[in-house]
C-alpha cells in the first residue's frame, strides 16, 4: 500500500499541475511530501503560483484564486480515481465572471464520464447543466422539488457573471 | 454506477415525500436562500451512512427530522432512499438496480434497508467502500467546504489521498 | 462599565430584532446572556428564526440565512454605535436575488450617515453605490486603481442577480 | 470623520505608488479575483496599527511587502498613508486633516508617521481607540469572516460588544 499510495500521490500531483494551469491560463503547482522518509504517515503540502506571480504561501492567495485551487485539486482527484457521481455545493460563489466560465468548461468535460449535482445562484453554471431541479418554499418551512429541463430562457433568481474582456 | 432516484420523506424541509429523478452529466440544483439545497447534500450524506451529527450542520441524529413550521407539527421520522442504477456491478451486490434506505425516529433509534432487506448500516457503509462515493471522499463538497482542504493540515489532507489510492 | 455593557446589549439587542425582521420579512431573534449574574464576563448567545421556521440552532440555517443574520448583526452595532466607516468584503456572496436587494436597500440608508467601502462582484450591490473603484492587474500581479463615477452602463464582471417574484 | 485618501506604494500587490479618493456614502470595489481588493482592506487595517500577521493573511510583517512578480524584483519596503477629514475633531487631534503613515522594511523594522511627524504604533492605535474604527472593530468586515461572528463562542462575541459599549 506504501506503492499504491505513492502512485496515487503522483499522479495526483502531476494531474492538478495540468488542471492548475488550465483553469488559470499559466502558473505552476507542487504537491510536496512532508515526510518523504516515512510514505505511510506523510502530510501533503500544496504550493500554488498563479501566472506571472511569485511562488507564495496558500494563504495570501485570494478569495476566488483559493476557490479556483481547490476545484483544481478536487477534479484532479476525479481524474485518477473517478467516482460515479460528484456534489458541489456552491464552489462558484467567489468566481469572477472569467473564471465561471473555466469552472464550467471544466464541468462540462468531467460530466461526460460522471455524473454532477451542482448547487449554484449562477447562471452561467446553470446554463453549463441539461437539467435543473430546482427548489422552492411556497410554504414556509417546507421544501417541494421540481424539475426543469432543457431551458430556453433566463433561469429564474441566477446571478449572470458576464466574462470579462 | 448512476444515480437514479432521491426520495425525501420527513428529512430537514422536506416533510413531504418528495422524489428527485437525475439524468446523466450536469445536473444544477437551483432556488432561494434558505429553501433545502444543501439540506438534499445532506441527505445523500446521511443516507449513504454519514455518521457524524456536525458534517450535516446537526448536533443529534434527531435533529435531521422535520422540526416542524409555524404551520405544521414536527414529523416522529426521517426517511431518505437513493436508487442507483448498477448495470455496471461497481456496488458489490447482484442487482441491475439498488435501493438503499435510512430512517431515524425520535428516540434515536435507527432502520437500514437494502432493496427494502433490513440490514445494518455497517451493511450500506460497506457497499460504497471504494467506490469513490460517500462520507470522507472527496466527492461531495459542502457549502463553504471546497477552501478547507488548502487550509487543512499537511496530515489530515492525507486522507483525500488515502481515500483515492 | 457594567450598566454600560448591559445598556449596549440591551440596544443591540433591540435593533438586531428589528434589522433581522426587516431583512427577512418577518421572523425573530434573540440575545441572551450565557451568564445574567456575571455581567462582567457573561458571553452572548444568538437565537434566530426566520420567518414560518421553527426556532433551531444557527448551525442549521443555511448559507445565504447566516449571511443576512450576521449582516443584521453587523448594522444593529453600526446603529447603537456609529463608525465612521465600515468596509465590507464580499458579504453579499451567498445570498440570491430578493436577499441582495434587501442588502443594498440596508446600506443605501447607512450609506446616508456613514461611509462604506463594499468589496462586490455582485451587479445589483454595485449599482447601489454613486462611486467604484476598479482594481485592475493588466500587468501580472501589480495592482492598479482607477475611479469609475455615477455609473450609466452595465458593470464590467459583475454578477447579475434578478430579484426572485 | 471621513475617510479622504488612501495611499499605498509597496504594499503587496501595490507595487506602484496607487492613490483611492473616497467619497461619502458607498463606494464599491471591483475588479476580477486576485486583482488586489482584499489586499486594499488589508492596507487599512494595517495602517489603522493591525499588528497580528494573520489577521493581513500574512505570516510575518515583512510578507506585506511587495514580493516581486514574474517580471519585477521584490522591494524593500511597503508604505500605506491614510488621510482622514477631522473637521468635526472625533479624532482627539487639533487638526482639521490628520495623514496616518506606516513603513515596514525588510528588516522588519517599522516606521509610524502622524502628518509626516514620527511617533509610535502606539500613538496611532490610541489615536484611533474608542471610534469605532481599527482592529477588532465591528467596523471592517474580511472576506469570508461575515460568519464567524456567528460561529464564534458566546465569550469571544463578548468583545464585539465591549468595542461597541
Ligand atoms: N430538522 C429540520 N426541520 C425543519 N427545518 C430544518 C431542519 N433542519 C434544517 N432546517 C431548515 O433548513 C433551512 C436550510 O436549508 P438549506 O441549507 O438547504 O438552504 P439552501 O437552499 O442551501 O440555502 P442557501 O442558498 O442559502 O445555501 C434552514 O432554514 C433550517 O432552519
Ligand atoms: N507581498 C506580496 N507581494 C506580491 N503579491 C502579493 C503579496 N501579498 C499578496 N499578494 C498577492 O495578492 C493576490 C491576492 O489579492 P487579493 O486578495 O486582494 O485579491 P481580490 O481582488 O480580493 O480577489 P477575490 O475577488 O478573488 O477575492 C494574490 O495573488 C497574492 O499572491
Ligand atoms: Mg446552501
Ligand atoms: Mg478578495
Amino acid at each position: 500500500t506504501r506503492g499504491v499510495f505513492y502512485e496515487t500521490y503522483q499522479a495526483v500531483s502531476y494531474a492538478f499541475s495540468r488542471l492548475f494551469t488550465r483553469l488559470f491560463g499559466g502558473g505552476s503547482t507542487e504537491l510536496v511530501l512532508t515526510d518523504p522518509e516515512n510514505i505511510l504517515e506523510t502530510g501533503i503540502e500544496i504550493v500554488a503560483q498563479p501566472p506571472g506571480k511569485k511562488r507564495q504561501s496558500l494563504a495570501l492567495l485570494s478569495g476566488g484564486e483559493r476557490a479556483l485551487t481547490a476545484v483544481a485539486l478536487l477534479f484532479a482527484f476525479l481524474e485518477v480515481r473517478p467516482a460515479p457521481f460528484c456534489v458541489l455545493d456552491e464552489v462558484d460563489a467567489p468566481l469572477d465572471g472569467a473564471n465561471v466560465e473555466k469552472f464550467t468548461d471544466l464541468l462540462r468535460d468531467f460530466g461526460k464520464e460522471s455524473q454532477f449535482i451542482v448547487i449554484t445562484h449562477n447562471a452561467t453554471t446553470m446554463e453549463a447543466a441539461p437539467l435543473w431541479y430546482g427548489i422552492t418554499m411556497q410554504e414556509p418551512g417546507i421544501s417541494r422539488g421540481l424539475s426543469m429541463r432543457v431551458p430556453e430562457n433566463t433561469p429564474p433568481d441566477a446571478d449572470k457573471t458576464p466574462p470579462t474582456e | 454506477m448512476r444515480l437514479k432516484r432521491l426520495t425525501l420523506h420527513g428529512f430537514k424541509t422536506f416533510a413531504d415525500k418528495t422524489e428527485i429523478e437525475f439524468a446523466p452529466g450536469v445536473t444544477a440544483i437551483v432556488g432561494p436562500n434558505g429553501s433545502g439545497k444543501s439540506n438534499l447534500t445532506d441527505s445523500l450524506l446521511w443516507v449513504l451512512g454519514e455518521q457524524k451529527a456536525s458534517s450535516l450542520r446537526a448536533s443529534r441524529a434527531q435533529d435531521v427530522i422535520f422540526a416542524g413550521s409555524a404551520r405544521r407539527k414536527p414529523m416522529g421520522m426521517a426517511e431518505v432512499s437513493l436508487t442507483i442504477d448498477n448495470e455496471d456491478r461497481v456496488l458489490p451486490l447482484d442487482f441491475a438496480e439498488i435501493t438503499v434506505t435510512r430512517r431515524v425516529y425520535r428516540s434515536g433509534e435507527g432502520e437500514y434497508l437494502i432493496n427494502k432487506t433490513p440490514c445494518r448500516l455497517r451493511d450500506i457503509t460497506d457497499l460504497f467502500l471504494d467506490t469513490g462515493v460517500g462520507r470522507d471522499a472527496y466527492a461531495i463538497v459542502n457549502q463553504s467546504e471546497v477552501d478547507s482542504v488548502l487550509s487543512a493540515r499537511p496530515e489530515d489532507r492525507r486522507e483525500l489521498f488515502e481515500e483515492a489510492a
